[in-house]
């Protein structure tokens, strides 16, 4: 979920 | 997308905007540090590499990302330009552009290989981008220093791009809270992040909004 996180944000 | 998210995005897009426009319109680089610039082309370098795997989050955000990764470019060559167009103001800025980013570089390349999620290149790349990120305006203020005075469109590229790391941090805790997601590196970078512009807040407010406000009449 960290990972979701990290890609949709800039 | 909740409403600190889309005003941090926006507060970032106006700065960069906002920086492009000052060095397009009044012609001259004075003030500014190319090296917190050279900086910020690594820091999206290194983040968005995720680009590369072709499994996009949304239109907006590659866009968005694609804008950030072109226009930190562009600000480069628009200050390399001024080698040759703006002799002058170029020797200047490379003067009082003194802070040293071999620390930075080797202590954010440090933090990354100790801080990150996983030990893989594309983990530490975007661990290490966060953690620059976090300290990638110490040359800009460090010059801002310096020089004491400073033009006014350059103060508010700083404000506009503190602002946007600002309003991430009510955003990670809005997002822990609906969606039950958080990114520690992150929100830890956050922070440091606000905390090197907080000085620079407190200066902000006392001359700029106060200013304005005894201007009214």
């Amino acid at each position: 979920l960290a990972h979701n996180l990290k890609h949709d944000e800039l | 997308m909740n409403p600190f998210r889309i005003l941090g995005d926006l507060s970032h897009l106006a700065s960069i905007l906002v920086l492009i426009f000052n060095i397009k319109s009044t012609n001259t680089i004075e003030g500014i540090s190319i090296k917190t610039q050279v900086l910020y082309v690594l820091v999206f370098l290194t983040r968005y590499l995720d680009l590369f795997s072709f499994r996009l989050v949304s239109f907006y955000n590659t866009i968005m990302k694609l804008f950030f990764i072109s226009s930190s470019i562009y600000v480069v060559v628009l200050l390399q330009r001024s080698k040759t167009t703006q002799a002058v103001a170029y020797k200047t800025m490379l003067l009082t552009d003194t802070f040293k980013v071999q620390y930075i570089l080797l202590g954010t390349l440090i933090a990354a290989f100790v801080i990150n999620h996983k030990f893989t290149f594309v983990e530490i790349a975007w661990s290490f981008s966060v953690w620059l990120e976090s300290v990638a305006i110490l040359p800009q203020l460090f010059m801002l220093s310096k020089s004491g005075k400073s033009k006014s469109l350059t103060v508010h590229y700083i404000f506009a791009l503190g602002l946007y790391r600002t309003l991430y941090i009510p955003n990670w805790i809005w997002r822990y809270h609906t969606e039950g997601v958080i990114d520690k590196i992150a929100l830890a970078a956050g922070i440091i992040q606000t905390l090197v512009y907080s000085d620079f807040f407190y200066l902000y407010y006392k001359k700029v909004i106060k200013r304005s406000a005894l201007n009214l009449p």
